[in-house]
């Protein structure tokens, strides 16, 4: 039931 | 030097059982602001923040800012020798490779020393914009941690949708599906008990239940929970630790294949 995303894709790095 | 007096101990005892699960090793921060803590799990699909404001604290020393990197296993194994009463304050010198708590208890009979290594860990420290949410569900926090138990016995996915009837949780298993809706609710007689929906646009977003599980373990934390979706963001699911700070679980959404 769908691909699971990560949270490097939203968010970056300092 | 680094001298953090906290009288109510077991906040921080409840902060290790909530996070030490998701992360083995991670970063405590020290500055002027507090005691805080950015670290995703090993998979890189949740992220956890916590802070506890300098102001918290019955005496707080920080002479210059000291990251100390603490395995969360041991430091839950040391936390547990801590009685609940307890005071306990931390301590580390600059550039020491040890940090040090002491519990006292409440009538100072019992005074115990646990030090424990440090650890150097490379972490990546992301940047967490600030966001307006589409939807943010404020509930009782034994509310959400029953209903992400009961939905993990149907499914391992749960979609979370906010419209204007209310929010719905849903699952969908080898054994049939569940639904679960809470409509908005303000006429309790406390206000932890109260479920308030505020909905800017309506959402729908995929998310694993074994993470959301996973940060039901800070409902000894906080009698309510926030819950705060966007289309393009990951959730965040936020506990209030007393009145000092917050843990916050950021979990990136499942997405179509």
């Amino acid at each position: 039931m769908g691909l699971q995303s990560r949270i490097s894709e939203y968010f970056n790095g300092d | 030097m680094l001298e953090l007096r906290l009288v109510q101990g077991s906040l921080l005892k409840k902060v290790l059982e909530s996070i030490k699960d998701l992360v083995n090793d991670a970063n405590f921060d020290c500055s002027s602001t507090g005691f805080s803590l950015q670290a995703m799990d090993s998979s890189h699909v949740a992220l956890v923040s916590l802070l506890l404001r300098s102001e918290g604290f019955e005496h707080y020393r920080c002479d210059r800012n000291l990251s100390m990197g603490m395995n969360l296993g041991n430091m839950s194994k040391m936390l547990k020798c801590a009685g609940n009463d307890d005071i306990i304050t931390i301590k580390a010198d600059d550039g020491g490779d040890t940090v040090t708590f002491m519990f006292e208890s409440p009538t100072q009979d019992k005074i115990a020393d646990f030090e424990m290594k440090l650890m150097d860990i490379d972490s990546e420290h992301l940047g967490i914009p600030d966001a307006e949410y589409h939807s943010i569900v404020r509930m009782p926090s034994s509310e959400f941690q029953r209903i992400c138990k009961d939905l993990s016995t149907i499914g391992d996915t749960v979609v979370i949708s906010v419209t204007k009837e209310g929010v719905k949780f849903s699952t969908a298993g080898d054994i049939g599906t569940a639904n679960i809706v809470l409509r908005q609710n303000t006429t309790v007689d406390k206000p932890e008990d109260a479920i308030v929906i505020e909905m800017n646009e309506p959402v729908s977003l995929s998310f694993a239940l074994r993470y959301m599980n996973s940060f039901t373990k800070a409902t000894p934390l906080s009698d309510t929970v926030t819950i705060s979706l966007s289309s393009e963001l990951p959730v965040v699911v936020e506990y209030k630790v007393a009145e000092m700070g917050y843990i916050r679980y950021y979990l990136a959404p499942k997405i179509e294949e």
